[in-house]
């Protein structure tokens, strides 16, 4: 069971959480049939801003998150930006719609679109709750491990008990297997990979 | 869209300071 700050601590988190959505108008756009490679770049270029911002207003709202430094918040937002953002896309994938209406318009190798499907396709079948996805998003931006972090006990401090949470909501959701809490963190380096990968993916779209 | 060229960096700290619309 939770305990009363458990429980509303995680209501609070759900509700930022549920808050969290890109502006239609924007989503709208990816329906549209464009096919010039400028306009496809606009298109990417005005979600991902879309995307950054709606997930930087969670993140405000995450407690504690504002008592932090304030460099350390934008470090912890800038090394997680990109992961929080191919979570979101595990659940409703607005990439995968923009991937599969161009296929060739970004040039992205497959080596690079193949493990991310991978990865797409097993989280489905961990059959997440909403809750987890929320907690595990918080987890995400809130890892004390990121570059240039200079008070990480702080940053630990706000984690721990949305880990307390989340094994909780584990247990709760899936008793008959011990390991999904297990499974879960699992992701979390692949999700770094990803970024490495997105990472490199941009140094080389520069230089072309 | 004038956010097109900002960097990801850029985008955090204007939408940190809650300034969205700019």
């Amino acid at each position: 069971e939770f305990t009363p700050e458990q429980q509303s601590l995680l209501d609070y988190i759900m509700d930022s959480y549920s808050k969290q959505q890109i502006p239609q108008e924007v989503s709208k756009k990816l329906l549209h049939e464009e096919f010039s490679a400028e306009g496809n770049f606009l298109i990417l270029t005005e979600m991902a801003t879309s995307h950054v911002q709606v997930l930087v207003e969670f993140t405000k709202k995450l407690p504690g998150f504002q008592t932090l430094d304030h460099e350390d918040q934008i470090a912890l937002l800038k090394g997680s930006a990109v992961e929080a953002i191919y979570w979101k896309a595990t659940i409703r994938s607005p990439w995968s719609l923009l991937f599969s209406n161009r296929p060739n318009s970004f040039s992205i190798s497959d080596e690079f679109i193949t493990p991310m499907f991978n990865f797409y396709k097993s989280i489905g079948e961990l059959k997440m709750t909403q809750e987890e996805y929320a907690l595990l998003t918080a987890i995400v931006i809130l890892s004390p491990d990121r570059q240039y972090i200079k008070d990480r006990e702080s940053v630990e401090r706000l984690q721990e008990p949305l880990l307390d949470i989340l094994q909780k909501c584990c247990k709760l959701h899936h008793p008959d297997n011990p390991q999904h809490f297990a499974c879960l963190l699992g992701r979390l380096p692949e999700l770094r990979t990803f970024n490495h990968h997105h990472a490199e993916m941009l140094m080389s779209w520069r230089v072309n | 869209n004038s956010s097109t060229n900002m960097g990801l960096e850029a985008i955090i700290r204007k939408a940190l300071m809650g300034k969205y619309d700019e």
